[in-house]
């Protein structure tokens, strides 16, 4: 069961200062992240509870839908992203006031359609990802782009955007390179 | 005239290089450009007080003029409705993508160094500098307890004589999110994504480390020189700066909470498959 109890406990652990400056000796590092991370879990799980008691089930399941998050899209890495036809990205602002994000998410080719909660297709745009990122050591991951879309998001609430492959769309949002000389 | 990023209020010109060269911000025009630099970590020989080495306790350079990572390659750049960006690399396994979106009143500069070569078994401090004219008095601002921005002074304490033996170190102080400086007239701020450590080592310039790699412990008690590795290599690390400019107190504050704030506090992003339609979903 989700708890933010687990991360409670972490952040106070990390709160030594060697935690906040990173003067820890290397294994006591890899323990602080390790907890980190399933203080995050446990987060999460609490945030999926929540997601789905706002979502429709499935016509073929009476389960919940199914929610994922990819915690290394810091490499720009996020396999539902890189594999899926269709999907809903669940955008959710936690500040109390609206905000607009530009979300980018990792795809493999261009050619998706981004549809806001209105029914409305919302403009998209496709830029390759640097070749620096691509080589980090470790990534694992079949993405060479991002797909670009700005979230306007209520205060303290959520949208999600229904992203669809449509071929035909990815000649017009990718953008085409140029060199600076 | 044409090489520029942004659409909106918020126009960044650009150099041959791809570099920052002039940035306005309703027609606020500063020049500025943005360059990255290493120092030597001294090695120390770890004797009381002396000579002790740069780690993970202490910033330490060797030298005070720190080398420059020179550009490389041709930059390429990416425009479109929502966003415009140059791809460029520099020397020493530097890399950053400068992107100015459409309607947000800052250019965004993620940056992406490492593994930090070592070859020549010298330890190195990243660092990424932004040089404008302005007269800021030795003045600048950090947040450093993560609450207000705290006025400081170059080679100064407001309660004791300072005896400046480390022109730089002397002069670091810790980041939390942002560091800013002004001439009364223009004010300059770069936020950071997480806690980093920066100055403002002449007039008109802030600078900020981005990543380090050591390859000697510093007798502070850790016992071990801050040489983190993964995959064989030393680490990558990727972050981002926001480069904001103003020009009063009032709208430099203003635009640096709130980016601030949703810079600590991003929308978080998850994900649900679903093989329905939108309608049937909807």
């Amino acid at each position: 069961e989700g708890d933010v109890s687990k991360m409670r406990e972490v952040v106070a652990v990390a709160q030594h200062h060697d935690a906040v400056t990173g003067t820890a000796k290397q294994a006591v590092t890899f323990d602080y992240q390790q907890r980190l991370s399933e203080g995050i879990q446990d987060c999460q799980e609490v945030i999926k509870y929540a997601y789905q008691n706002l979502m429709p089930t499935s016509k073929s399941s009476a389960a919940p839908p199914e929610l994922i998050f990819c915690p290394l899209m810091n490499t720009t890495e996020c396999p539902i992203t890189e594999t899926s036809t269709q999907l809903i990205d669940n955008v959710y602002n936690p500040l109390a006031r609206p905000v607009s994000k530009y979300v980018r998410l990792p795809v493999t080719s261009p050619g998706f359609d981004v549809i806001a909660p209105n029914g409305q297709k919302i403009e998209t745009q496709v830029i390759p990802i640097p070749k620096p990122v691509l080589l980090i050591p470790g990534r694992k991951s079949s993405a060479t782009y991002e797909l670009i879309f700005r979230a306007d998001l209520p205060p303290i609430g959520f949208k999600s955007f229904f992203v669809i492959k449509n071929a035909s769309v990815a000649e017009r949002q990718l953008s085409k390179p140029s060199r600076m000389a | 005239k044409k090489a520029f990023l942004g659409k909106g209020k918020f126009l960044l010109g650009v150099d041959r290089n791809g570099r920052i060269q002039r940035l306005s911000h309703n027609g606020n025009v500063l020049d500025v450009t943005q360059d990255y630099v290493w120092y030597e970590g001294h090695p120390g020989n770890n004797s009381e007080f002396e000579f002790r080495a740069s780690g993970a306790y202490i910033f330490r350079p060797w030298h005070e003029k720190p080398h420059v990572a020179q550009p490389q390659g041709n930059p390429i750049v990416y425009k479109g409705p929502l966003v415009d960006e140059i791809h460029m690399n520099f020397g020493f396994n530097v890399s950053q993508v400068l992107r100015v979106y459409k309607d947000k009143p800052e250019a965004e500069i993620e940056w992406l160094v490492g593994p930090i070569p070592i070859g020549d078994h010298v330890g190195k401090e990243v660092v990424s500098r932004f040089n404008t004219q302005l007269d800021t008095k030795k003045t600048f601002y950090t947040d450093s307890n993560g609450r207000q921005l705290l006025k400081r002074e170059r080679n100064f304490r407001p309660t004791w004589n300072l005896n400046v033996t480390e022109p730089i170190a002397g002069n670091y102080y810790p980041i939390n999110s942002r560091i800013a400086m002004n001439d009364g007239k223009t004010f300059v701020t770069v936020l950071t994504d997480r806690s980093q450590g920066g100055s403002s080592l002449k007039d008109g310039q802030l600078e900020i480390m981005i990543h380090r790699r050591l390859l000697y412990d510093d007798a502070f008690g850790v016992g071990e020189a801050l040489n983190e590795e993964a995959f064989g290599e030393g680490l990558v690390v990727r972050g981002k700066h926001w480069l904001q400019v103003s020009s009063s107190a009032e709208a430099s504050a203003k635009n640096h909470r709130l980016r601030a704030q949703q810079a600590f506090m991003d929308a978080q992003i998850s994900f649900t498959p679903t093989s329905l339609s939108f309608q049937e979903w909807k």
